[in-house]
């Protein structure tokens, strides 16, 4: 039991290393048991020292980083546990634009791995999607959704996000 | 393993039969205020077997079945059928396209069907665990949630990572 | 003190229905007690039903009409206590782009009566701002404060927002 | 009565003396992510008096002064003053420009001062109340706390209703 939780906490928190140097370049991300010698009971912490700041604690970080903290941290769980899909629903809200375009490149890396499913206002969210669905509500009262495949879209040359990807 | 699609029949929002098709890589769902992103969020959760109301913005269950517009009355039942693409058999059974359904009535009758079979929620889940799905809430992060995600205590988190593990 | 509390409620009752008027066109908000005959006892409860739709749980709401309300809320009791001065830090994160308008729309209203100091990521609400303010943080891990008055702009001919105001 | 500005000294990420200058009106705070935006809305709560580090996002007090970065050593204090314009008399003391101002060095010791002259902090917030700034938290919602506005229970809201009345 101790092996298979210190096994997989331990591709967690590589993960996580990962993960937070892909969303901080330049900062670094790490897990730490609260007490090494007893990997059985002891608790997990989290540390995150954005590029160019000191390590400092988990609450004095500012709404995007700490985002984009949460983030490592659930992209991590995701690729230890070998998560076959994953539903995100509006988790860029607090992200300025360079930090959205490195939470896209995140996604990007799992494309292969995991389907993944985001709720979004972001336009740089959309022109990253492999398919769009729109939701609209009629006026009486009733959902309903229009999907669009970004290959069958004509405006795909002038995204530079999707020039890149 | 990806999910095809999820159709909504009077669930929230969703009064007609609307179905949201999904592709492999990345999707995104976007759409102004109010017009039932969230609610097909949760329906995933929902077709998946979750218990509790709160997850589903409320304290009783019944009011995922849709309650009405001024013209449109309100039904009395609602229904979520997920369906999955098994072409790698992750999931533990002889079907290379998977249906899971899920429906409630007002009376509090509710019933689960797998590719039109009349099925239990524990047969269900042990199939979806087999594919890495566990309960809902290890493949959704709700709106407003990712912060949540920081705020655990180290022996909090430790017994997620053990939950995962 | 009876009085005091129930003039005070007929107030912030009245403003949180002009501002919920103002928020959601078409909709309706109000303030209710939960036990009419018990001033010194009740509680208050609120209503919410945006425009086309039926009156439902307030959890039922979905996030950026949540904000909405909450924010009829708050500047229904500003109004109430003649605060001079008021912080919002990121709540116009939720909003899409009809109800951002309208929330600028709000705190336009209360221009005269009151200070406001909003940090914000959007662009429509820094294009309605009197006085800009610009945090940036430098390499040296220090941060700074740039001021601009939009009457020193250049370009507020072609911001139709400011245009109306 | 409306701010003036707010002059940030060792204050979180404000190592050296920053001035934040406001108008009467609609002011608007903008910069990416972790540059100091809540932090200015913090060091308002804390100069009014905020006795609580849950406020400042941490558990010590001491936290809220400048803890160095790699090209600049951390501070042994914070100091905040706030610029009030008191044209219109609101505040009941015979100035008409108010500043007030606290200090906290690393060994705990605080210092409030009313232009200039040392004070109590009680005489300062009777001083605020009569203009009908109470406790930081009635001008104040700060970054993610929107949403908590509509959790209240009933009777919550009532002793807020009451409390403010
Ligand atoms: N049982 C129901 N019957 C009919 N409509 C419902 C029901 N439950 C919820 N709704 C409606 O669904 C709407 C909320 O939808 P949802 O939360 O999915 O919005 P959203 O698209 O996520 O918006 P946002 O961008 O603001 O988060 C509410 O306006 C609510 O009135
Ligand atoms: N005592 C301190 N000394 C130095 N820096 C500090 C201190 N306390 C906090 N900080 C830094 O302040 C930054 C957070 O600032 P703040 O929360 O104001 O960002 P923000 O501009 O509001 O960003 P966002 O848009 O993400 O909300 C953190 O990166 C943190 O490292
Ligand atoms: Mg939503
Ligand atoms: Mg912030």
């Amino acid at each position: 039991i101790v092996e298979v939780f210190s096994d997989f906490y331990r591709q967690v928190a590589d993960s996580f290393e990962q993960c937070f140097a892909t969303l901080f370049p330049g900062g670094q991300g790490r897990m730490r048991l609260t007490e090494p010698d007893d990997p059985l009971g002891s608790g997990v912490e989290i540390e995150a020292r954005p590029a160019g700041k000191h390590l400092r604690k988990l609450g004095l970080l500012s709404g995007g980083e700490r985002s984009l903290t949460a983030l490592a941290l659930v992209f991590a769980m995701l690729r230890s546990q070998s998560t076959p899909f994953f539903v995100l629903d509006e988790v860029d809200a607090a992200l300025d634009d360079v930090n959205l375009i490195r939470f896209l490149r995140l996604t990007e890396e799992f494309r292969s791995e995991i389907q993944l499913l985001l709720i979004s206002h972001q336009k740089r969210t959309m022109e990253a999607a492999d398919c769009l669905l729109g939701v609209s509500m009629s006026s009486s009262g009733n959902s309903r959704v229009i999907s669009e495949r970004p290959g069958e879209r004509v405006d795909v040359a002038s995204n530079p996000s999707r020039a890149a990807g | 393993m990806f999910l095809k699609s999820v159709t909504l029949k009077g669930f929230k929002s969703f009064a007609e039969t609307t179905a949201v098709d999904f592709v492999p890589g990345l999707n995104v769902v976007v759409g102004p205020n109010g017009t039932g992103k969230s609610n097909i969020v949760e329906s995933i959760a929902w077709v998946l077997g979750s218990q509790s109301p709160t997850s589903m913005r409320s304290n009783q269950m019944a009011d995922v079945i849709f309650s009405g517009s001024h013209s449109k009355p309100a039904l009395g039942r609602a229904e979520v059928v997920l369906t999955l693409c098994n072409e790698d058999g992750r999931l533990p059974i002889d079907f290379p396209e998977v249906a899971i359904s899920r429906s409630l009535f007002r009376s509090g009758e509710s019933a689960y069907a797998l590719n039109g079979a009349p099925s239990r929620l524990g047969d269900i889940a042990e199939i979806l665990a087999a594919a890495g799905v566990g309960r809902h809430r290890h493949v959704i992060v709700s709106q407003g949630r990712i912060d949540a995600m920081l705020s655990a205590k180290p022996a909090e988190r430790r017994s997620i990572l053990e939950e995962a593990a």
